[in-house]
């Protein structure tokens, strides 16, 4: 009789359980949706950016770089060899240039 | 007993998905609020100044940020339509994308760190669908 | 069953997640301590 209960309550639990992720789903996309209407609203779209200023208080004294690329825009970084101090990135694009920015505050 | 076994275990991996799912509500609802809230920062302060900034003191969203220290040598080869870049460091590099820069700004008003005052949580409440607050007090 | 080793990470732009690039920051760092 115990376990049978302990079958039942489980099943309950996990019926919560179900409704309650389905919620999330449904929230998520939701939400998702409602932040690329945020974006692509024209007057947000005038008023989305950040100084050069605001990025150099973020990384005190290192050298920036800002990359602008188009949807879809691949950034490969090769794993490292063994022992070599050389890292490496590629930018490939397939459907518009990229813009790479050097920001130093000096 | 075997079901109630097998049950458990579908109800611990639900448990976790939904602790997965949740976090990334919770990270989608820093999103939005970092961008309208930079949106509202640039708005008062265009107001304030009567006029936006210079275009080469901008950097438009989105973008990733590279940040490396200052004594990194960088090489960089570019093709001529720009489509492609290749950099070479000979020092470590760390990337991040706009999200988290305007999270670094303060953007999103501490909540990722979970520091924000009530009354910046109260701010943050307004720019989040009313159904979804809860989760920011989550955070 | 081995799988073919990474030689890369990747990231697509408007494509990937910011995990993606937590993940590169990661191995870059270890690499970079070893």
């Amino acid at each position: 009789k115990e376990i049978v209960d302990r079958l039942r309550y489980l099943e309950a639990e996990i019926e919560d359980l179900e409704l309650k992720e389905k919620e999330l789903d449904q929230q998520k996309i939701w939400l998702q949706q409602s932040i690329k209407n945020v974006k692509e609203d024209s007057e947000n779209k005038h008023f989305s950016y950040i100084t050069h200023e605001d990025i150099c208080d973020c990384f005190n004294g290192d050298t920036l770089l800002a990359i602008q690329a188009p949807s879809g825009t691949q950034l490969e970084v090769p794993v490292p060899q063994v022992g070599q101090k050389k890292y490496q990135i590629n930018l490939k694009s397939n459907s518009g240039p990229i813009h790479v920015l050097l920001i130093n505050k000096e | 007993a075997q079901e109630c076994q097998n049950l458990e275990m579908e109800k611990q991996q639900r448990i976790e998905r939904i602790r997965e799912k949740r976090i990334q509500l919770q990270e989608l609802l820093l999103q939005q609020i970092a961008f309208k809230n930079l949106v509202q920062r640039n708005r008062h302060s265009e107001q304030h100044t009567r006029g936006p900034p210079a275009v080469n003191s901008t950097i438009q969203l989105p973008f990733l940020i590279l940040n490396t220290s200052k004594r990194t040598v960088i090489d960089c080869s570019i093709s001529s339509d720009k489509f492609e870049y290749l950099f070479n460091f000979d020092n470590m590099f760390e990337i991040h994308n706009d999200t988290e820069i305007l999270k670094r700004m303060g953007m999103s008003f501490g909540l990722e760190a979970g520091k924000c005052s009530s009354k910046d949580l109260r701010t943050a409440k307004s720019l989040v669908p009313k159904a979804l607050e809860k989760y920011l007090t989550g955070i | 069953v081995c799988s073919t080793p990474k030689t890369a990470l990747l990231y697509k732009f408007n494509g990937s997640p910011s995990k993606s690039l937590k993940e590169i920051n990661n191995m870059i760092k270890q690499e970079g301590q070893r």
